[in-house]
């Protein structure tokens, strides 16, 4: 690269100090502070919510879910029921489209 | 309904086991 003649001690003396502003790279996962309560996601929760308020014997169907959860779709659905399901969250009761919750969080 | 008290048991046990982990 050309050397660059240096204008070195111009007229006007910065009196700028440098301030080193130090980037805190602190590895803090300040980004993503997902609500997670009692380790599920947000709409972990919401799907857990709705068992939860069906107090039917043979719980709430599929169908009900999906319409309530119009945001989500039935795949979606499926995943995290199967989830909850997986962790004990809820069961299946007569078949895998109806579930409950098993009450105690 | 029993079908469904077992499977409530069964899902119980998961919780409990999740818990216990």
């Amino acid at each position: 690269s050309k050397p660059q003649s240096m204008m070195g001690g111009g007229a006007g003396t910065n009196m700028m100090p440098a301030v080193h502003t130090s980037m805190s790279s602190t590895g803090s996962y300040s980004g993503a502070n997902m609500m997670l309560v009692n380790g599920l996601s947000a709409n972990q929760n919401q799907v857990l919510g709705l068992i939860k308020s069906c107090h039917e014997p043979q719980g709430i169907s599929m169908q009900d879910l999906k319409q309530k959860l119009s945001s989500m779709s039935v795949t979606v659905i499926r995943q995290i029921v199967d989830f909850l399901s997986n962790e004990g969250h809820i069961f299946s009761t007569i078949d895998e489209d109806h579930f409950r919750s098993t009450d105690n969080e | 309904l029993q079908r469904i008290s077992r499977k409530k048991a069964a899902a119980l046990e998961r919780l409990a086991g999740k818990q216990a982990l």
